[in-house]
């Protein structure tokens, strides 16, 4: 008979936590508008 | 290892913003009907390596149109953008230049530029005037009637009309007709020009004299004709390739496009 073996959670190394207040960078295009968005 | 590639340029980063400085500089250089344009935004940027110090780089720019005529010597820098309730006009380009040692040149350009919509301007400033048909007999006739009334005035040259810009046209309140116009100045003085108004020529390029006139033409409650015109002395003139130059028409460099 094959038993299922407790395995135990692999450690959370794949995701590495973020630190606090971790803000994305903008993404690079398109950029700033200069004087108003038409 | 090999090196890792360089990070992708970002639209807002100093060697795009030097690109698009470079390219917008051609675009106004190049161009002899309407207004300056400036960037608004840098849409995107393609960067293609050729060698050491050698790169294709492709530009996607947003543009807005200024206030300044395209003959106008005055710095792009100081030119004002022309404001949304104004009826702006925007500008698309797709820019293809080489930058090698840090210089850039424009290879090909292509352009296109349009009003903004009216029902968009109409939204958000129910009582704008709206940009009129340059070919509308009321512009028409305004322009006319103002460079007449110009000339029977001035002691300088005998101007004559090049294109128009823009015009407006206002019915509520009053019934007011607004147009921009480019002029040049002839070989005749105002006076000659009443004795033989054909042989008045425009200068040849090496002394050209070219200028820009506001005309306000109020038809209600009464009638009345203001002109203003601004002589901007001899410039060099710029090389001939027209690109970004009225809205809805689209040029290409000529023999070269995006690839």
């Amino acid at each position: 008979s094959v038993t299922k073996s407790a395995v135990a959670e692999a450690p959370q190394h794949d995701k590495v936590p973020r630190p606090v207040g971790f803000v994305p960078p903008p993404p690079p295009c398109p950029g700033k508008i200069r004087h108003f968005d038409i | 290892v090999p090196a890792a590639p360089p990070a992708p340029l970002g639209c807002d980063d100093p060697e795009s913003e030097a690109a698009a400085e470079a390219a917008v500089n051609y675009i106004n250089g190049h161009s002899h009907h309407g207004y300056k344009f400036t960037t608004n935004r840098i849409a995107a940027i393609r960067v293609v390596p050729q060698g050491p110090n050698n790169d294709i780089i492709f530009l996607e720019l947003d543009l807005l149109e200024t206030k300044c005529p395209i003959l106008s010597p005055t710095p792009l820098a100081n030119c004002t953008v022309r404001s949304f309730a104004e009826h702006a006009v925007e500008g698309e380009c797709d820019v293809k230049l080489q930058k090698v040692d840090g210089t850039f040149s424009v290879l090909a350009s292509k352009c296109h530029s349009h009003a903004d919509s009216s029902e968009d301007i109409l939204k958000v400033c129910p009582e704008c005037s709206l940009l009129a048909s340059l070919n509308n007999t009321e512009v028409l006739e305004t322009v006319s009637a103002a460079l007449n009334d110009y000339n029977s005035k001035t002691t300088d040259s005998y101007l004559r009309l090049l294109e128009i810009g823009r015009a407006k046209i206002q019915y509520h309140p009053g019934h007011i007709v607004v147009a921009e116009f480019a002029v040049g100045a002839t070989n005749c003085s105002a006076k000659e020009a009443k004795a033989n108004v054909g042989a008045c020529q425009l200068l040849p390029k090496d002394q050209s004299n070219f200028g820009f006139c506001t005309a306000v033409m109020v038809k209600r409650p009464s009638q009345d004709l203001q002109v203003d015109c601004q002589l901007y002395g001899h410039q060099v003139p710029a090389p001939d390739t027209p690109l970004l130059s009225r809205p809805g028409v689209t040029y290409m460099h000529p023999g070269q496009d995006i690839s």
